[in-house]
């Protein structure tokens, strides 16, 4: 997985 | 969005709404750790600083808001409307003990060495521990309120829930993030000693009490 992922979730 | 994390944020919803009227209902935070509620805002609000930054969608971003706006509102009837009936005598967890590790942690363990996904990698690892001081709370007192155990019943199973949202979404859309499961893991087992006894004791009617 890439770094920093654009977190989505709560 | 799956049906486990969609059911997830339900209970942590629920979660909170249940405290807020538990408090409201009573016009008493009696048996409520304020520290642990302490820690949870400064979770929602070191999370979702990306609500400046990242637009995900329209339920994330309101349901960003209502934790971030419920956990201070909580922390507004706790510490100033019903400030007398807040139980600090067994409320003795050492916050520090919690929040300097975890500060720790964040800056060596985190996906990248930025401000934003540090302060993202600090909250995900307190959150994990924030319900320790509640925890405490409660094995200090030998008992919890019927409606405390329900919150911390929806509190609890909202992570559980995250993490078979978390399996699902590893098979199903190849997404796996290390951090947030076994963070969410760690969080997850510490209510399993708190699960059996709601289970045990709450389900069948009765306080949850602590064996002697």
């Amino acid at each position: 997985a890439e770094a920093a992922e654009n977190h989505d979730e709560l | 969005m799956n049906v486990f994390r969609l059911t997830g944020d339900i209970a942590h919803l629920l979660a909170i709404i249940l405290l807020l009227m538990k408090i409201w209902k009573t016009r008493s935070c009696a048996g409520v750790s304020g520290k642990s509620q302490m820690m949870f805002a400064l979770v929602f609000t070191t999370r979702y600083l990306d609500l400046i930054t990242n637009f995900i969608s329209l339920y994330n971003t309101t349901m960003k808001m209502i934790f971030i706006a419920s956990s201070y509102g909580t922390l507004y009837l706790m510490f100033l409307k019903f400030r007398a009936t807040y139980d600090s005598n067994h409320d003795t967890f050492r916050m520090e003990f919690l929040v300097v590790p975890v500060a720790g942690l964040s800056f060596l363990v985190n996906h990248d060495f930025s401000p934003l996904e540090i302060l993202w990698t600090f909250s995900i690892y307190l959150e994990s521990v924030a319900i320790l001081p509640q925890l405490f709370m409660i094995s200090k007192t030998g008992e919890a309120e019927t409606i405390t155990s329900h919150y911390l019943f929806a509190l609890g199973s909202y992570r559980a829930l995250y993490i078979l949202n978390w399996v699902y979404r590893f098979y199903f859309e190849g997404f796996f993030d290390l951090i947030a499961v076994v963070a969410g893991c760690v969080q997850t087992v510490l209510y399993c000693d708190f699960f059996y006894l709601y289970i045990t004791k709450v389900w069948k009617g009765k306080k949850l009490t602590l064996p002697a």
